[in-house]
C-alpha cells in the first residue's frame, strides 16, 4: 500500500512512521501508543496547529483529510489533551505519568500555568530529585544546576539571586527528597502542580454579546468564565453536572444551565474552527467525568491490579 | 468538503444515556 512518512514528536522522543494513505486518525494513534507501550490512551491525542489555532485528530476521520500541511513528514505532537481530576488516583503506568510530568513540566517553566515562586522552588526540587536520585554532596557539586532550567523567568525576576542562590535553595528542599524513586519524585510533583489554579484548563479568548473579551477556560470538572486579567480565578463556572446543553453554530456559543432560573449563556469566539475545538475538549472532559463517577472499567482493574504488583 | 457550521452536545443526556 501507498504510504507517506509521519513524524510524531512526544514530550521527550521524536519517531518517524510510515503511514498507510488511507489511514484514519486512530490507526497512527495506536501505532503510537503501542510503540510507546501507553494504555492510559484516552488522556492523549494527536495534536497539530493550523493557521496558529491548535487542532487534533479526529481517529474516525482519515489521517489526510484532516486540514495538515501535506509537507513529509507530516508532523504531530503526541500530547495530554485531558487531565485527570486526581493524578494519584488515575494515572497508572509509569509511562503515562512520566509524560504528564513532562509536559506540566514544560507548562510551568513556560508560565502556561502561573506557579508561586515557593512552589516553583519546591517543584524544581522534585525535578531534580526525579533527573538526578538522591542528593549526595560528593557528587552534586556547587554548579551542578548550573546548565538546568528549572524555574519560570518570572520567579527568578522576582529576585535579586544570583544562580548560586537559587541552587542552594532548590537543593535545601531536594537533599529531603532522599529515597524516592523517579517515578515517585515525578508523581509528588503533579500533586503538587495539579492544585495550581491554571493547572488542566484549556483558554480560549471570547467576547459576550455585549462586546466585552473575556476568557472560557475548559477543564475537568466544567467551564468557566474568565475576565481577561484574571486567569486564576472565574468569574462564572459551570460545573458539568449543572449544565443542560452546549451548542454552537458558526462562532456563536451558547451554554444551558440546568436550572431554567440561571440565564443561559451565550459568546463569540473568534472562529467556527475554535468552536469545534470547544465542543471537542467539552465531550472529552465530560466523558471522563463521568466515567470517573462511574466503577473502573475492566482493563483500568487490571492495569491498577499489575501496578500494585 | 462543506463545513458543518453547528454542533451540540447534550451533557444532561449523556448522564442519563450512561448506564448505572
Amino acid at each position: 500500500p501507498k504510504t507517506f512518512t509521519v513524524r510524531i514528536v512526544t514530550m521527550d522522543a521524536e519517531m518517524e512512521f510510515n503511514c498507510e494513505m488511507k489511514w484514519k486518525g486512530k490507526d497512527l494513534f495506536d501505532l503510537v501508543c503501542r510503540t510507546l507501550g501507553l494504555r492510559e490512551t484516552w488522556f492523549f491525542g494527536l495534536q497539530y496547529t493550523i493557521k496558529d489555532t491548535v487542532a487534533w485528530l479526529k481517529m474516525d476521520k482519515k489521517v489526510l483529510d484532516h486540514d495538515v500541511s501535506k509537507e513529509e513528514p507530516v508532523t504531530f505532537h503526541f500530547l495530554a489533551k485531558f487531565y485527570p481530576e486526581n493524578a494519584e488516583e488515575e494515572l497508572v503506568q509509569e509511562i503515562t505519568q512520566h509524560l504528564f510530568f513532562l509536559q506540566v513540566k514544560k507548562q510551568i517553566l513556560d508560565e502556561k500555568i502561573y506557579c508561586p515562586p515557593e512552589a516553583s522552588v519546591l517543584l524544581a526540587s522534585y525535578a531534580v530529585q526525579a533527573k538526578y536520585g538522591d542528593y549526595d554532596p560528593s557528587v552534586h557539586k556547587r554548579g551542578f544546576l548550573a546548565q538546568e532550567e528549572l524555574l519560570p523567568k518570572r520567579v527568578i525576576n522576582l529576585y535579586q539571586m544570583t544562580p548560586e542562590m537559587w541552587e542552594e535553595r532548590i537543593t535545601a528542599w531536594y537533599a529531603e527528597h532522599r529515597g524516592r524513586a523517579r517515578d515517585e519524585a515525578e508523581m509528588e510533583y503533579l500533586k503538587i502542580a495539579q492544585d495550581l489554579e491554571m493547572y488542566g484548563v484549556n483558554y480560549f479568548a471570547i467576547r459576550n454579546k455585549k462586546g466585552t473579551e473575556l476568557l472560557l477556560g475548559v477543564d475537568a470538572l466544567g467551564l468557566h468564565i474568565y475576565d481577561p486579567e484574571n486567569r486564576l480565578t472565574p468569574k462564572i463556572s459551570f460545573p458539568w453536572n449543572e449544565i443542560r446543553n452546549i451548542s454552537y453554530s458558526d462562532k456563536e456559543f451558547t451554554i444551558k444551565p440546568l436550572d431554567k432560573k440561571i440565564d443561559v449563556f451565550k459568546f463569540n469566539s473568534s472562529k467556527l474552527r475554535v468552536n469545534k475545538l470547544i465542543l471537542q475538549l467539552c465531550i472529552g472532559n465530560h466523558d471522563l467525568f463521568m466515567r470517573r463517577r462511574k466503577a473502573d472499567s475492566l482493563e483500568v482493574q487490571q492495569m491498577k491490579a499489575q501496578a500494585r504488583e | 468538503l462543506r463545513q458543518q457550521r453547528m454542533g451540540t452536545y447534550g451533557v444532561r443526556a449523556a448522564w442519563r444515556r450512561l448506564p448505572q
